[in-house]
């Protein structure tokens, strides 16, 4: 899993 | 992007232009809480901080301004230009009792400790519980007027639609966060029981009365 920063999302 | 991401910030985007609609057209913020729109205001803030340190797409970009933007303009037809029409004998729910236990979970629930990811998380646990002021404000007076119901039910779709792409982002790209599938949830199931409201009384032309 990918806890992911930068966020890509709103 | 996919469908279901597309869908729920369409989603998102109408419910924020029926409740501007809505209080331009009636000229009145009644029925709406400003305890949940100073939320709101409060969650775009501090999630869109990135807007200055990352660039996504130009998308994106736009979009954050755009909630940015309407939710301090919502504040500001609630409080200052249409300040005699807000409800607030009937909006009374405490939110320092949401902004509290929101943060301090960021403080200890979070991707990575940084002034930027704690606050990106705040914004993602606060959204879960922001709407609890208007549903408290509705079951106090008890009912919605038809505008107040399509917002909300565009502002629970939102997220519910999220899922669904979270869903999809898992098989086909294998991407996942968990704090945000656990917050967008709650924040879903929040919404439940005025889906079914909805669906049962608006959809079928009638007032979104709660029973007494």
């Amino acid at each position: 899993g990918n806890m992911q920063t930068p966020h890509d999302e709103l | 992007m996919n469908i279901f991401r597309l869908a729920g910030d369409l989603s998102h985007l109408l419910a924020i232009i029926l409740l501007l609609i809505k209080i331009w057209k009636t000229r009145s913020c009644a029925g709406i809480s400003g305890k949940s729109q100073i939320l709101f205001a409060v969650v775009y803030v501090s999630r869109y901080l990135d807007l200055v340190t990352t660039f996504i797409s130009l998308y994106n970009t736009l979009m954050k301004l755009v909630f940015i933007t309407s939710s301090f303009a919502t504040l500001y037809l609630m409080y200052v230009k249409f300040k005699a029409t807000y409800d607030h004998n009937h909006d009374s729910f405490r939110i320092e009792f949401l902004l509290l236990p929101c943060f301090v979970l960021a403080l200890l629930i979070n991707a990575s400790f940084t002034p930027l990811e704690v606050l990106w998380t705040f914004s993602i646990y606060l959204e879960a519980v922001a709407i609890l002021p208007q549903l408290f404000l509705v079951s106090k007076t008890g009912e919605a007027e038809s505008i107040t119901s399509h917002y909300l039910f565009a502002l629970g779709s939102y997220r519910a639609l999220y899922l669904l792409n979270w869903i999809y982002r898992y098989y086909a790209e294998g991407h996942y966060d968990l704090i945000a599938i656990f917050a967008g949830a709650i924040q879903t199931i929040l919404y439940c029981d005025f889906f079914y409201l909805y669906i049962t009384k608006v959809l079928k032309g009638k007032k979104l009365q709660l029973p007494a």
